[in-house]
């Protein structure tokens, strides 16, 4: 009897279910809003089509994550397993600020670009930085020499609007960077890991960064390519990261388990040989194995 | 001992109403058993392709269909199920349910979606496509 009643109600929420939109099946029951307890995911798939409007993306921009996806995963949206990366998260982030174009000096080949604003808000405290890069994208007309050798100079600063109350003298960073000329993208990645490190980690939102590249040109360049103008979109910030929740895939971590040799059924636990010894013949055998 | 072995031998083997197909047909797997089934899910069915880029489809599979009592080397399931089916086949307690055909093992996804401030976000999930059943 209590079966039958409780296979009724059942099937009377079932009903209910069948009729709602799909991103109200995620409501918690008794009507309370689920977006916070839900994997980002879900999140996502929760706030999309009630949610608040969305900004559109930049096209250079989505077309650069497009193919990353697709080395990344298959048309399924499996993730290829030859990847080595441990990162399960990248996010791509396009100045909100910039105050103006950048361009290229075609005598000594410097990209100068002023201050760009970064609003990193979507980066959530379970994702931990391991990459970040400063992205260019060089459009068509432009051909940067390949052997060109780049040194980037990054100024970071405290934002006007931040509220730290002392405003903090500008950091000056210098970078070595050999940056990668991809050909096929006409991207150029330049390293700025060490610098967002400390800054991601202590949950700062806001990067207010201003880049000065200076190219050394490659003297064999056909004098040409080297007087045609290069006009440079401002860089777009590409953050490598970890997520650690539950939700996210940790691809790296259960291969590494797999390789682990399994336990024998006898060698469970310290109960199983209480001497000392045992345990560590048991893993010298294991080690030699 | 020729007299009952002969007398043995004389006797039919089967009556004669035996049906052997309906003799067979109880060794058969049921037609139903349970498999993982598709389910091509296309995000812009749901209007979610405005912001989940890729994959354009999504194939999360589902497990469907009855579980056959010999779930033990087929499906790897635990002794408990063999008693819960058994105390269901009695019917020893109507409450009890029999074994759900349910899924054993995942595999992530990849996803790119557009955020609400316009940035764009690569993440792969954690258990978003079921690839094995197991009676339960």
């Amino acid at each position: 009897s209590q079966a039958s009643r409780g296979e009724a109600q059942i099937a009377a929420s079932a009903e209910l279910e069948s009729e709602a939109e799909p991103w109200s099946l995620l409501q918690l029951p008794g009507g309370r809003d689920g977006s916070s307890l839900l994997s980002p995911f879900f999140k996502v798939l929760y706030d999309g089509p009630g949610g608040a409007p969305r900004l559109q993306p930049d096209s250079v921009a989505l077309r650069y994550m497009k193919r990353l996806y697709k080395a990344y995963a298959t048309k399924e949206g499996i993730p290829k397993s030859n990847r080595s990366h441990l990162y399960n998260t990248v996010r791509l982030f396009t100045p909100s600020v910039q105050h103006k174009q950048a361009s290229v000096d075609q005598v000594t080949g410097a990209m100068r670009s002023v201050g760009l604003l970064f609003n990193l808000d979507r980066v959530t405290a379970v994702e931990h930085l391991l990459k970040s890069v400063l992205l260019y994208t060089f459009n068509d007309s432009v051909s940067l020499p390949s052997a060109a050798q780049c040194v980037c100079h990054l100024v970071l600063k405290e934002p006007e609007s931040s509220s730290t109350t002392l405003p903090r003298a500008p950091h000056s960073f210098s970078f070595e960077s050999q940056p990668v000329f991809r050909k096929k993208y006409k991207w150029v990645e330049v390293d700025v890991t060490t610098l967002l490190q400390p800054l991601v980690a202590s949950d700062k939102r806001s990067i207010h960064v201003s880049v000065n590249c200076t190219c050394v040109k490659d003297q064999l360049q056909a004098p040409s390519a080297r007087d045609s103008p290069c006009s440079l979109v401002p860089p777009s910030l590409l953050l490598y990261l970890n997520d650690t929740s539950t939700h996210a895939y940790h691809g790296w971590y259960s291969l590494h388990h797999k390789r682990s040799p399994p336990q024998a059924p006898g060698r469970r636990g310290l109960s199983a040989c209480p001497t000392g010894e045992e345990t560590a013949k048991g893993a010298r055998s294991r080690h030699r194995r | 001992g020729k007299e009952a072995v002969s007398s043995e031998l004389q006797k039919p083997l089967a009556p004669a109403s035996f049906n052997l197909s309906e003799y067979f047909r109880q060794f058969l797997f049921p037609q139903n058993e349970c498999e993982l089934h598709d389910f091509r899910l296309s995000f812009s069915q749901l209007k979610w392709d405005s912001w989940i880029v890729a994959p354009h489809r999504y194939n999360p599979r589902y497990c469907k269909g009855d579980c056959p009592r010999a779930v033990g080397h087929r499906y790897g399931s635990p002794v408990h199920t063999m008693v819960q089916n058994i105390i269901y086949e009695k019917q020893l307690d109507d409450s009890v349910p029999r074994p759900s055909c349910v899924p054993a093992k995942y595999s992530p996804l990849s996803v790119l979606t557009v955020e609400p401030d316009g940035s764009i976000a690569y993440k792969e999930y954690e258990d978003m496509i079921a690839t094995k059943c197991t009676c339960r």
